[in-house]
């Protein structure tokens, strides 16, 4: 149920588990994955709406390498109301029927069903939430898309402003862009990409690059503590 | 079959928590 409202979007549910990922001992975890995304836009001068750890893996079955979700965190935004359907229209309540099903059905799969009668989705789901969820459905292949072209290469790459994530070959910016958000940055880190995304424009600056690369050196020794 | 991978159920998680302190909040 949990698809992008966008066709052409390459939906595929790996099974790569960063926790298997024992190289470095902690330093992998969850936990710890979640604190460093955390740490890199709370903390922040600028509005990141959100920030997902994209985990690089091998597809022995198709010889392909593969990034696929490995966590995020998302932030939230200052206007968390802006949606593609008029509210009221029946596009609208027909969107957010489908959203608050899918959210409700993962929220008792986790915590099982509710017996308080309460609802367990409250608002609305706005489509900057909603890319994000979905997101949680992706992979890419190497090369392919700004996630995995960033790996690829080992080049950072930067697209700001609407006509930008319009123009960018990658459909995942151009579900970006029609669910809001302005900014997609993918910073390649030694195991996968760390990507960020705002729903303002957020002009490059060498400030978050290298906190990334800070946060997620996966180069550093520092006993498997996670420093 | 209905499992979800335990990144993602991690993730669903830290999100579904997160979401609820907004709600509280706004």
């Amino acid at each position: 149920q949990l698809q992008p409202s966008s066709s052409a979007t390459t939906t595929t549910i790996t099974t790569n588990n960063i926790n298997n990922d024992t190289r470095n001992g902690s330093f992998f975890n969850q936990d710890s994955l979640q604190q460093r995304l955390q740490l890199l836009i709370d903390g922040s001068m600028e509005s990141w709406t959100y920030a997902i750890f994209w985990q690089s893996s091998f597809e022995p079955v198709s010889n392909t390498s593969m990034l696929g979700w490995g966590d995020g965190y998302y932030r939230g935004c200052e206007d968390e109301k802006k949606t593609l359907a008029v509210p009221g229209t029946e596009e609208y309540i027909a969107v957010q029927a489908h959203r608050k099903n899918v959210l409700r059905e993962l929220n008792s799969l986790i915590s099982g069903p509710s017996t308080s009668g309460e609802d367990s989705v409250g608002d609305e789901v706005t489509d900057t939430e909603w890319f994000f969820l979905v997101s949680m459905t992706q992979s890419f292949v190497t090369g392919i898309g700004l996630p995995g072209m960033a790996f690829f290469t080992g080049v950072p790459s930067w697209v700001a402003g609407t006509d930008q994530l319009v123009s960018t070959p990658c459909e995942r910016a151009r579900h970006a862009q029609v669910s809001g958000m302005q900014t997609l940055v993918c910073v390649p880190v030694g195991n996968g990409v760390v990507e960020l995304g705002s729903t303002e424009i957020i002009f490059q600056n060498s400030g978050i690059l290298n906190k990334v690369r800070l946060v997620f050196n996966f180069d550093v020794q520092d006993g498997g503590g996670g420093g | 079959s209905r499992a979800v991978p335990l990144a993602r159920k991690a993730s669903l998680v830290k999100f579904l928590e997160k979401r609820k302190e907004r709600m509280i909040n706004t």
